[in-house]
């Protein structure tokens, strides 16, 4: 799951 | 924020900021709708609530410090239920009618537009008249909310998981959201003696979300296969996931 993994990963809020 | 530096109360503090805002639909479609406008509408707004649901996952104390494998395969698990229970919620004050969104707001019959929808549009509302019933309090559901994330599913919790640390990370987390619930009902005020049933009756709802999160899981498996809608970005992964875990 990419851009699970991505969303997970950024600090972004 | 390590959830076992935290009461009770600041946990269930901690949930309440972490709280995602209510989402709109924007250009809902006129009614009445047709089986691929319902379906279109529903999964537009899956997809927008799913990554505010990313993010409000990341707010619950000690998520983030999880496996990042782990932290996926409980959100894969259970972005249908947190989903649902969302509605759930939304919904309590309204019998009869599922509010989806402030512009989404739909009565039971309205299901009768999409093949096999009426099933789970009838759990959905059977669930959420048991909310009403018990008079569910908006902590409670918080609480509740974070339990299906955090008991989403087994493997990361068992001995001999791919990451111990996460694993005894995922116990301590599980034990403190069961302490802040614990709380919450205790200063409700009830009775001694009926907090440990109010506790059951909570958690007994727990599986009749999953079971309603399971046909909901194949319903829009169902209407991708059959494209009537088409699902795409982080939808589709997640829908994905949870149907290749099946398997």
């Amino acid at each position: 799951s990419h851009k699970l993994v991505q969303l997970l990963a950024t600090t972004a809020e | 924020i390590y959830p076992n530096a935290l009461s009770p109360e600041q946990f269930v503090i901690t949930l309440i900021e972490a709280e995602p805002p209510n989402v709109l639909l924007m250009n809902r479609p006129k009614k009445p709708f047709t089986e691929a406008s319902m379906m279109m509408s529903l999964t537009k707004l899956a997809d927008k609530e799913l990554v505010h649901m990313i993010g409000w996952a990341k707010k619950i104390p000690g998520f983030v410090e999880l496996s990042l494998f782990d932290q996926v395969r409980l959100l894969e698990s259970c972005w249908l239920e947190i989903l649902m229970v969302g509605l759930m919620w939304r919904s309590i004050e309204h019998p009869g009618k599922l509010i989806f969104a402030a512009d989404l707001i739909l009565d039971r019959d309205e299901g009768k537009c999409v093949e096999g929808i009426l099933e789970i549009f009838d759990m959905l509302l059977a669930t959420t008249s048991r909310l009403r019933d018990l008079k569910l309090q908006h902590k409670e559901y918080l609480c509740l909310k974070a339990m299906i994330l955090l008991n989403a599913n087994m493997f990361p919790l068992a001995m001999g998981s791919n990451d111990p640390d996460s694993s005894v990370k995922l116990r301590h987390l599980l034990n403190a959201i069961t302490d802040a619930l614990v709380w919450v009902i205790a200063k409700s005020g009830l009775p001694y003696r009926q907090q440990s049933n109010r506790l059951a009756n909570l958690l007994m709802l727990l599986s009749h979300v999953r079971h309603a999160s399971n046909k909901g899981m194949e319903h829009l498996l169902s209407m991708r296969c059959k494209n009537v809608v088409p699902v795409y970005d982080l939808l589709l992964e997640m829908l994905n996931a949870n149907t290749l875990q099946d398997h």
